[in-house]
């Protein structure tokens, strides 16, 4: 409406008891928490809400034509931020099917770099506190984007592996759960998304059993190579290129509309 | 060729001949039921830093007279035929078709939680998409 300019708001128009009435109205239909957040950040990341942007127009187009455009959103979803990877499970029908997508951008990273001792390693740890209960999780990805850097040999392949951390000890190596792996070009730049369902399932029951994610990057001679020096993007990179994780939700009731 | 006497008055009951171009009750003053909008931009909600998506909101409302559904610019149910030919015969009966919600669509909203991250939620059959009697 506002590109096309033809219809005005009629906000101001309407009487204060009016304008309370409409606003709890608009807070019921859309389901939105009642008050804004507290506190807007002044740079947040922003490539969350870019996908999740680009999601929201796909899903809007598949509301107002009422047709399954499941699979074309699937790769819309990709062709908006396109990943490296064919390994991806299809979320065409996930996203259309979703009633709720969560993206999670507050984020804990570790890692073992070059100046430690083999493998190196790079963790992630996600809040998922406002995982919000009463939904089931159908799909969750891990996005991380990855640059070209100098010095790599453009064919070489990578093997880029997350882990669930399972069980953490002080004096123990955690144990791991392998969630996805992924074979890219050292030469080819762009976002990976990796699948990490059964994990964000199992801290959705249990959260605190969220120990995060870690992943490694080998070479076809099983050679441990650091994230950062493949060009995978942390917190402290670009905005519009930070990791954030992404979850698909189905409702298990049909919130029913109350009456005007 | 005599000129009815503009006294007398039309019998109640008269349905007039339904014709493709009768807009007689728009003309009226009387608005055929259609579907209305009160749109509400979030901006005047001071909403815009929280909610990214849409950027408003449109309360749709079905609302306009069902007197004649015969009339070319109207959707009716057969159901709401019979209820109209009824009420005229039992008006105290019966009461006359309204004007209702027939189609409703789903709506999307993507915004900022305390913890900004950002959700989007999808309610199916929300709102209003078209009206009819």
């Amino acid at each position: 409406h506002q590109a096309q300019g033809v219809v005005h708001s009629s906000f101001r128009r309407l009487s204060s008891r009016e304008k309370k009435e409409m606003q709890r109205e608009i807070l019921s239909i859309l389901g939105l928490p009642g008050r804004p957040r507290p506190h807007p950040p002044l740079r947040p990341p922003s490539s969350a809400p870019l996908f999740m942007l680009d999601l929201y127009h796909a899903v809007s187009a598949e509301g107002d034509e009422g047709n399954g455009i499941g699979n074309e959103v699937g790769g819309l979803g990709h062709a908006a931020l396109p990943t490296l990877s064919t390994h991806t499970p299809p979320l065409g029908t996930v996203v259309s099917e979703a009633d709720t997508v969560m993206s999670f951008v507050n984020l804990v990273e570790q890692e073992r770099d070059l100046l430690q001792p083999r493998p190196y390693w790079k963790e992630f740890r996600f809040d998922l506190t406002p995982l919000p209960q009463g939904e089931t999780v159908t799909a969750a990805e891990f996005r991380i984007y990855k640059t070209l850097t100098m010095g790599q040999r453009a064919n070489r392949t990578l093997h880029i592996s997350v882990y669930e951390i399972q069980r953490e000890s002080k004096h123990r190596e955690p144990e791991l759960v392998l969630l996805d792996i992924q074979s890219v070009p050292a030469g080819q730049e762009g976002w990976l998304a990796f699948d990490v369902t059964s994990a964000s399932n199992r801290w959705l029951l249990h959260p605190r059993s969220n120990l995060g994610i870690r992943l490694y990057v080998e070479t076809e001679e099983d050679r441990s190579l650091s994230a950062g020096w493949v060009g995978l993007v942390g917190r402290r990179g670009p905005r519009s290129k930070q990791p954030f994780m992404v979850t698909f939700f189905r409702a298990s009731q049909v919130p029913c509309r109350p009456p005007r | 060729a005599l000129k009815p006497n503009p006294r007398k008055r039309k019998p109640k009951y008269d349905l007039p001949l339904p014709s493709i171009h009768d807009h007689s009750h728009v003309n009226s003053g009387r608005q055929a039921c259609k579907r209305h909008e009160l749109y509400v931009s979030f901006s005047d909600l001071g909403w815009k830093d929280w909610v990214l998506a849409p950027s408003g909101y449109s309360a749709f409302y079905c609302d306009g007279e069902c007197l004649y559904p015969l009339g070319s610019c109207m959707n009716a149910t057969n159901h709401a035929m019979i209820q109209l030919v009824v009420h005229l015969l039992k008006p105290d009966e019966v009461p006359k078709a309204c004007c209702a919600p027939t189609k409703l669509s789903p709506i999307s909203v993507l915004f900022y939680d305390d913890n900004n991250n950002v959700i989007l939620k999808k309610h199916r059959n929300m709102v209003v998409k078209t009206c009819g009697c």
